[in-house]
């Protein structure tokens, strides 16, 4: 699991049978007496934009509470949020479906000022700095051989005998570099890039890329036959980094080589409507080799736009 | 075998936690995933000075409890903060 802070944002993702939504009123209550930022409007809170997203769950009825339906997680958001829409992508009745909740962007607080003429500027003409856009593949059935690379040897409950070195940390680290996980862009010099890498034992695997102090990507992975699962998330601009050498295209090749999966979705959002990136992913079809493109589903969600697409392997 | 003085170094590690988490019982890879944004951007928060990542450590630490997760370490940058969490 991960936590991104930011000075505007966070994003935070939680595998298991975590409780994610249960930190909203405390989360809420926090920023308000800490910040003294107050986001209540007639009892609930209106940020600037929420998502809140889960590919469907492989053992729903071990979920706690309101985690156990999804239905049950858009009531609870509800409570909060006056104005979220909730969406099922995908094949409903298939174990391989998307859910999303999102509210409507709160404008009040995006600090855009009004023109002379009173009309606000198009946000595809703003400047870079606003586009926003997040990569996140959802693998299901890693080829074994990949799946072993995340399986460790190291037994859970040994004294720490080291203030430097952590063991987790270190084969996380070494599991970074032998899948090529550090590779999965190719970042130009001058880019900086820091990762945070940890192998749970007896497997599984977490890791926070930040690139260029900004920009990360994360991934997740329980190996375990039977559920093996890996997932990858970015909101790292390719063609910024890589120096105009790579695509989302090419990124995405790399994440399939390293986890070899049977079955993918991938979801790509985009705040502006003109995103390269957007418009190359939509025009895939049978570019991924091994692979057939079983479903695309375009949403255009109030200021973003949302591509979902699903693969099955050959 | 990578030490971890090849790494740059993250700023906080939680190495009791690390020795001792066993993922035995995990089973459940779909994650869920929730981003709030509170504001679009870095420069509309209020000119206090104060933003997200100036609550404190251990506060976030005691919001992740009610989400089941704990920290096993965190790396900060110049714009974010990244926390790397046990599940």
């Amino acid at each position: 699991s991960s936590l991104f802070v930011f000075d505007h944002k966070l994003t935070l993702k939680t595998c298991g049978t975590t409780t994610t939504l249960f930190c909203l009123e405390e989360l809420f209550r926090v920023v308000k007496e800490h910040l003294d930022w107050n986001f209540c409007q007639k009892g609930k809170v209106n940020p600037y934009k929420v998502f809140y997203s889960r590919r469907c769950f492989m053992f729903p009825k071990k979920q706690q509470g309101i985690h156990q339906n999804w239905d049950d997680e858009t009531q609870y958001l509800n409570k909060f949020f006056s104005n979220g829409k909730s969406y099922l992508v995908g094949r409903l009745g298939q174990a391989n479906h998307w859910s999303l909740y999102v509210t409507e962007t709160n404008r009040d607080l995006d600090g855009q000022d009004e023109n002379f003429d009173g009309s606000e500027e198009d946000d595809d003409e703003n400047d870079d700095d606003d586009d926003d856009e997040t990569l996140e593949m959802l693998m299901t059935g890693l080829t074994p051989s990949r799946a072993s690379q995340f399986v460790t040897t190291r037994e859970p409950g040994q004294p720490v005998e080291s203030d430097t070195d952590d063991e987790g940390h270190v084969l996380g680290a070494q599991v970074t570099e032998d899948t090529q996980l550090d590779r999965i862009y190719d970042n130009v010099e001058g880019v900086s890039f820091q990762q945070d890498a940890f192998a749970f034992t007896p497997c599984g695997y977490s890791a926070n890329v930040v690139m260029d102090q900004e920009y990360y990507y994360t991934l997740h992975v329980t190996p375990e036959d039977g559920w093996s699962y890996a997932s990858f998330e970015s909101n790292v601009p390719v063609t910024k980094v890589s120096g105009g050498t790579q695509d989302n295209i090419a990124v995405m090749e790399r994440v399939l080589q390293v986890f070899g999966p049977s079955d993918f979705c991938l979801t790509f959002f985009s705040r502006r409507s003109h995103n390269d990136n957007f418009a190359k992913l939509k025009k895939l079809t049978d570019r991924v080799s091994n692979y057939t493109r079983k479903d695309k589903i375009v949403y255009q969600l109030d200021d973003y736009h949302l591509l979902y697409l699903r693969f099955e392997r050959n | 075998t990578v030490s971890l003085n090849a790494i740059p170094s993250p700023s906080y590690i939680d190495r009791e936690l690390s020795a001792n988490l066993d993922s035995t019982d995990a089973f459940e890879g779909p994650e869920k995933l929730l981003e709030i944004w509170f504001y679009k951007n870095s420069s509309c928060v209020p000119d206090n000075a104060k933003t997200l990542r100036s609550i404190d450590f251990s506060t976030w630490v005691r919001l992740l409890q009610l989400v089941k997760c704990q920290v096993l370490s965190m790396k900060q940058t110049e714009k974010m903060n990244a926390f790397l969490l046990s599940e």
